[in-house]
């Protein structure tokens, strides 16, 4: 979360935590 | 016998395919078509895409394994080289400190072919013995993909002083285990195994890399840096696929 929480990520197809 | 020496062949290829993408720790598919008799021998051995995927067997006596890589190479004619070096093959109750010797050997007898190295995969105990050789991976013009994984003792981070800047521009795909290294600015692809990632790595990762659209964190170990009070977001806009 720490890390997502800075990030924009506009074009983001696939996402696995 | 009976079989026209281009079937031969087609199987020749299907097979090593087989082996590289599915089992390259087991033993080379080329080695094994070679060893039928002395005409499917002469025939692989004249095959240099047969070759120009090579796994330093680490497993053999140190003369024996340092042959076989220059024998390889030297089959492989002028091709693009792909090669693997693992310690998962070492030899039993060889030592970690003499396996790792062996494996610097093997590595400094595939960097002598520098130009020709399209993809290099190290898998070791130990980063030291090889520093010098992965620093001279910066003249390799043709190097893909890299992969550089090394155990070495739990939370410790190596890091390879910024100026060294062993990596060319070519590599399009990394993966890091236990190493800090530069990225190299063409990057599409990277994995990285517990990376020290906070808001300013973060930040020169993705304004370093602008193509990036594939990146695998494994075990991340945020870093408690001071975030500016202003933070901006980061925007990925390269970033296809994330995995954390």
């Amino acid at each position: 979360v720490y890390f997502l929480s800075f990030l924009k990520i506009p074009n983001l197809s696939y996402l696995e935590v | 016998a009976d079989l026209p020496n281009e079937i031969i062949s087609q199987i020749f290829l299907v097979g090593t395919t087989d082996w590289r993408n599915t089992a390259p720790l087991t033993l080379p598919f080329p080695v094994i078509a070679s060893s039928i008799c002395y005409h499917w021998r002469q025939l692989a051995r004249s095959n240099p895409v047969l070759w120009s995927f090579l796994v330093a067997p680490l497993h053999k006596e140190d003369e024996d394994c340092l042959y076989w890589i220059s024998d390889w190479i030297g089959l492989s004619a002028n091709l693009p080289l792909s090669v693997v070096v693992d310690d998962k093959l070492r030899r039993p109750r060889r030592s970690s400190e003499a396996t790792n010797r062996l494996a610097s050997e093997a590595v400094t007898l595939i960097t002598q072919s520098w130009n020709r190295l399209r993809s290099l995969d190290i898998s070791l105990d130990s980063f030291s013995l090889v520093k010098n050789q992965i620093i001279q991976l910066r003249h390799a013009p043709n190097l893909r993909q890299l992969s550089l994984c090394f155990r070495g003792p739990p939370f410790a981070t190596i890091f390879i002083p910024e100026v060294d800047r062993p990596l060319p521009p070519s590599v399009t795909k990394l993966r890091a285990q236990n190493l800090a290294l530069q990225s190299p600015c063409n990057l599409t692809s990277l994995t990285m195994h517990k990376p020290r990632l906070g808001y300013e790595g973060t930040q020169i990762l993705f304004s370093g890399c602008p193509n990036l659209a594939n990146l695998i964190i494994h075990n991340l170990v945020p870093v408690n840096s001071p975030i500016p009070a202003k933070r901006t977001e980061i925007r990925a806009e390269s970033l296809q696929s994330l995995a954390i």
